[in-house]
Formats: C-alpha cells, structure tokens, sequence
C-alpha cells in the first residue's frame, strides 16, 4: 500500500493496489465502484473480490495512519489496528483462492468436466460472498438486491451439484484405508461394518470386565 | 455394493476418473500413484491393527514399527521421488502421524535449503537411511511464533572453535517438537547466535541429542517426551533442554550465513532465508488442508447418501439424508472449498518451487511476497479446514462422534496445523504487514 502510495506500480497477486480509487487520476469515492455483479460469472466474482480485498486492504492502511497521526508509536498503532489488518489479509487470500479455482477451469478440456467444476467455483464464490457479506455490502461491491440473487442462485447451485455429490467426492479416489472409517466406506455397507468395528473394543475382551468383580459386586454385596 | 451409493454413482453426469487425474496432475501420475498404493494394500507387512482400540504406549510402538517397515520398503521399491513418497506415507500412515515424520518434512529439507555442500554430504544419506533420526526444535516452551522472542543460545568459542548450546531459563527448554521426545537422535536446534559478544539472532545448528548405538542421551542433553495432547497420540513431541553443551562449528548450518573460525560473523543476504523451512512447510499445508477437508467431505458426503432419516413427505419411505437442503447447504460449500483447497495448494507448490529456484541463483526478489503469501494462505486454508472438518463430522449426526467414522482422527491430526509453523493469527498480520508495504 505504501508503494503504491508512493506512485510505484507493483505486481502479481497484488496488483490490484494499483487500481485503487485513490491511484486514479480522477479520485472517485468508494461508493463508485461498480455495483453490478454478475454473479454467473466467475470474472466478475473474481473482480468482486479483488475490490474487497482492496477496500479492506485501504481502510486498514488509513486506520494505521491515522493512528500513527494520532502521535502513537507504530508499534501501538499496529497493535490497535491488528483487527482490521487480519481481515485485510484474510479477504487477500480469499481472492487469491478465488482467482487460481478461477483460472485452472479454462484448462481443463472434458466439457462435462469443466461443467461441473464451474458449478462448485461458483458455489464456492457465492458462498463466501453471502458469508462475508457485509463487507460485499458495505463497500457497494454488491447492492442488498443482488445480494438476495446470491443467496438464490447458491440454494439452485445446491440442487444442480446433489447429482454428482458422490462421484466429486469419489474423484478424490481416497482408499478405504486411507480414509480409515467406516462411514465413508467406498462400498457404503456401513451398519454391518459398524457393528464389526464395536466388537473389537477392548472392554469387550471378557463379558463381564474386571471392575465388576473388583468395585461393583462388593458394593452390590453390601447393599 | 450399497445401492444407493450405486445408484448415485450411475446418475453422475460426469467420468471421475477424468478429475482425479486433474488433481493428481496427469493420468501418468495417477497410475504411478495407484501402482505405489497397490504395493502397500499387498504387501502382509503393512497390514496394522486398528490404532483406536490401542493405548498411547502402544500407538507410539506401532508408529515406530511401521516407520522402520516404510524406510526398508521404499528402499526396497525404489521410491525416491519426494512426491512419490510422500503417496507412500499418506496411505502407509492413513489420519495418524509417525514419531519419524519430521525427519523428513524438516529435517532433511533444512539441510537441502540451508546445509553447504558438504554439509548435505555430510548428513543427508544418515538421515535418509534413518540413521540420522532428526527432527526440528525450533519452539520453546515460553515462545512460539514470535522468533526474535527465542532464548536458546549458541556461544562460539574461537578457542575450540565450538558453540557452546544452552536453554538458560525454564521457558527457554525447547517443546513441542515431533519425535523429539524419544525417537530422534538428532535436531536442528535454533537459537540465538552469539559470537565475538554480539548477538546476530536466529540461526540453525546441527545437535546430536542422543548417542548412535545405545540411543541414551548425550551429556548435557535433557529429553523427554511432553505427555498427552488432544491427539496425535503416537507421536512424541518432546522437550529438549541443553546445559552447556558444546558442538563443532561445523555443525551450524552455513549456506548462507557464516561464523569464521575465528568468530567472524558473514551476514546472509536476507534474514528471511534462515525461515526457508517454515515457507516450505506453509506451503505444504495448503495441500495438506485440501487433503484433510476432502477426506471429511468424502465420509461425510457418501454416508450422507446411505443414511436414510426422517421424512420429507408424509408417509414415504426415509429419504436419504444427502436429499435435505440444509444437509447440501452444509456440505457443498465444504466439497467446493476442497476443491478450491486443492488448486490453490497445487498453486503455491509451483510457485514456492519456481522462487525457490530464483533464490538459489541469488535473485531474492519475489521472497517477500511468498513469504507473505505462504503465511495468509496456510493460516486461511487450515482455519476454513479445521472448521470444515468440524462441520463434516455434525453432519454425519450421532455416529460422526465415534472413532469408526474416521473424522475424529482427521480432525485431531489436523487441528494443529492452525497453531503449528506459526499461529494463525500472527501468520495473518505478517500477510498484513506485507500489504501495507506494497
């Protein structure tokens, strides 16, 4: 943010600093970026993103200023601003994550594929923006109507993934083994399996265990 | 076969072959990781009891046994190639950890990235062939990820060209680190170099702790394992204090920062490249967060479709638990993160070893960023998959509690990756404080 500040373009994951309304030549408030989401597209959720990180990575950078002009040290201004700062760089690695799903769909060939991977990047994209929603509000990324459209568009995402839940998750191609349990068993006989698993306790080693005769019987004897 | 899993199966409008050999990366990678699975699913050797019905003593046994059983089979099977072996250890170990682990995640991957030449030559065939058995104590019991807060010192002594180790206070003794406690014979200690009267900070030392052949600490050595923990039951992290206990110069790891024999302290190049192991685990863990939450999604999602609860309408048979809306609304999103997860940890994997390669020809540039970037992303992804795995487990109702559905284990060996390799939190501000450089 200070390079950027400082009028020094800079690069990669990034680069979006550079695009800050407070870089432009004609400064424009917050409250003119564009509201108009297209939440079936991934370019454009990405850009959400991007917009949010760098709207959070902004307030953060002023709050950390105006701390410090507030004649704190720069160790106590950090220490007061360490809340906005985290989420700046949790709404960095948002978009990051966003981005590089994003991406990879383009080079995957199987349309049938690509399809299906579209529908959870999707998913995956609008349901962080419904869960972090407030900060997709108040930076007018996302107008209160679109928002409404997310939270639809995510419960139809729902239905068209329901499907191809087992076989994305078969993809995974886990070994029973390797899973260790019987629940998520590849061949889904789970309850005989269950019942196996239980025998093997060790208090079930003897029918009657050994506390019985040790604590148990002298009290009942008592009595 | 159950039929309704079948029966989702034949519904897919999908091959899952074709995504598996997306994420594994090709369908070469896919045969060769299936044949080195098929080696150990056949081979009597590998076959183990079930670790849940076992005491702490008896898990650690188990653990040790069957890293000594991996060492001599990948020897055995020719397999040398880092990603192959680390396919052999995900299925050879299933959710558990091994007490050799950190012998080859740390260890060995420290020498490479800070050992000289004949350091590495020195020490890298012992450790492969456990010989070595090393591990990394970098954490103490007073501090953690604040590093410059370490108190362990290494004093050079020109005389006998040696530095001279000590944990000088109780929260100085070295904790936490895996295998520590009773495995290994051998760690990278870091500690706070002094030389000449100055301090210069952090920096990394060969130790031996323990004896080779009889395995009993060396003098001056205090080890020992640090007890229970809220899981990883068969490892023994351990505790390490160090009364002045003297090791020869070479034993500092000197690829980029040097003491000369006579104390002469030669600056590296950066600071941030005595933390290259840390950057490299970091990165790993996004990957290992994609694995973790995918295992959780895959219990939770297929007995999501064998279980059959409730009603929706009145009178019909129980439908399958995975029909609900609120149980989708659960579990897609975490399917899809999985996904997610799995990219971004193929994505900082060849973006770490593309920078690693600049720096190795001194062209430090791009550093900061993937110091920063490895730090927000592994703390991002392993508090989404902590919190997804937590998910995944409610979502499988009352069984999901009970060791048999697997998610325990999944959740115990993996909740600690938010705390370990730098908290979470702290991980975040260094992100931000890179964020506001730029």
């Amino acid at each position: 943010y200070d390079q950027v500040q400082s009028g020094k373009l800079v690069g990669g994951m990034v680069s979006y600093l550079n695009d800050l309304p407070s870089q432009r030549i004609q400064p424009q408030q917050v409250a003119v970026w564009p509201t108009l989401v297209d939440i079936n597209s991934l370019d454009s959720l990405t850009e959400a993103y991007k917009l949010r990180a760098a709207r959070l990575v902004e307030i953060a950078a002023k709050n950390l200023q105006a701390q410090v002009s507030h004649r704190k040290s720069k160790e106590v201004a950090w220490n007061l601003t360490s809340v906005d700062l985290v989420r700046a760089s949790e709404a960095h690695c948002h978009y990051v994550t966003v981005k590089v799903f994003a991406d990879k769909l383009p080079k995957i060939q199987d349309r049938a594929v690509q399809a299906v991977l579209r529908n959870l990047c999707l998913l995956y994209s609008l349901y962080g923006i419904s869960q972090k929603g407030g900060d997709f509000l108040e930076g007018n990324i996302i107008t209160g109507a679109q928002m409404s459209q997310v939270n639809s568009r995510i419960l139809e995402l729902l239905t068209v993934t329901r499907p191809n839940a087992v076989a994305l998750v078969d993809a995974f191609d886990f070994k029973d083994v390797t899973l260790g349990s019987v629940l998520g068993r590849y061949d889904g006989n789970v309850y005989e399996n269950l019942f196996e698993w239980a025998k093997k306790s060790p208090l079930n080693k003897t029918e009657v265990h050994e506390s019985y005769y040790k604590h148990l019987k002298p009290l009942q004897s008592k009595l | 076969m159950n039929p309704d899993l079948r029966k989702e199966r034949a519904a897919a409008t999908f091959n899952p072959e074709l995504i598996t050999h997306i994420l594994d990366g090709s369908p070469e990678n896919t045969r060769r990781r299936r044949e080195i699975e098929n080696l150990i699913l056949n081979d009597p050797d590998f076959q183990h009891e079930d670790y849940n019905f076992l005491t702490r003593s008896q898990r650690y046994e188990v653990a040790v046994k069957k890293s000594a059983t991996m060492v001599k089979k990948m020897r055995e099977f020719g397999i040398a190639d880092p990603e192959e072996i680390m396919w052999f250890k995900k299925l050879h170990m299933v959710n558990f950890v091994e007490p050799v682990g950190l012998n080859y995640s740390m260890f060995i991957p420290t020498l490479l990235n800070q050992g000289t030449t004949a350091q590495q030559e020195k020490w890298m065939h012992p450790s492969q062939e456990l010989q070595i058995i090393g591990t990394y104590a970098q954490t103490e019991m007073g501090h953690g990820t604040h590093l410059r807060g370490l108190e362990t010192t290494a004093t050079y002594d020109p005389k006998t060209q040696e530095f001279i180790l000590n944990s000088p206070t109780v929260t100085s003794i070295k904790w936490w680190p895996g295998g520590l406690g009773k495995t290994s014979n051998h760690a990278i200690v870091l500690a706070q170099l002094i030389t000449r009267g100055e301090c210069y900070g952090l920096h990394a030392f060969v130790v031996p702790i323990r004896e080779i052949g009889t395995h009993k600490p060396l003098p001056g050595i205090t080890v020992g394992d640090i007890g229970p923990k809220f899981g990883y039951e068969e490892m023994d992290n351990g505790y390490l204090k160090m009364d002045n206990y003297r090791i020869p110069r070479e034993n500092m790891l000197m690829k980029y920062a040097q003491v000369k024999p006579d104390g002469t302290y030669v600056k590296p190049l950066s600071n941030k490249l005595t933390y290259g192991t840390m950057v490299f685990v970091r990165s790993f863990l996004v990957g290992s967060a994609a694995q973790s939450l995918s295992k959780a999604c895959t219990i939770a999602i297929r007995y999501s479709a064998v279980r059959r609860q409730s009603e929706i309408k009145r009178s019909e048979p129980e439908p399958q638990i995975l029909d609900f809306q609120t149980q989708q609304y659960k579990l897609f999103p975490l399917l899809a993160t999985a996904y997610a997860f799995h990219f971004l940890g193929r994505y900082i994997k060849e973006t770490y070893m593309r920078i690693n390669e600049s720096i190795g020809q001194g062209d430090l540039s791009e550093l900061p960023e993937l110091h920063a970037l490895t730090a927000g992303l592994k703390a991002f992804t392993t508090w989404t998959a902590n919190a997804g795995i937590e998910e995944c487990r409610m979502a499988c109702g009352g069984h999901g509690y009970s060791h048999s559905s697997g998610i325990p284990n999944i959740y115990v060996t993996f909740t600690p990756a938010c705390t370990f390799e730098g908290e979470n939190t702290v991980m975040m501000l260094q992100t931000a404080r890179f964020l506001m450089k730029i």
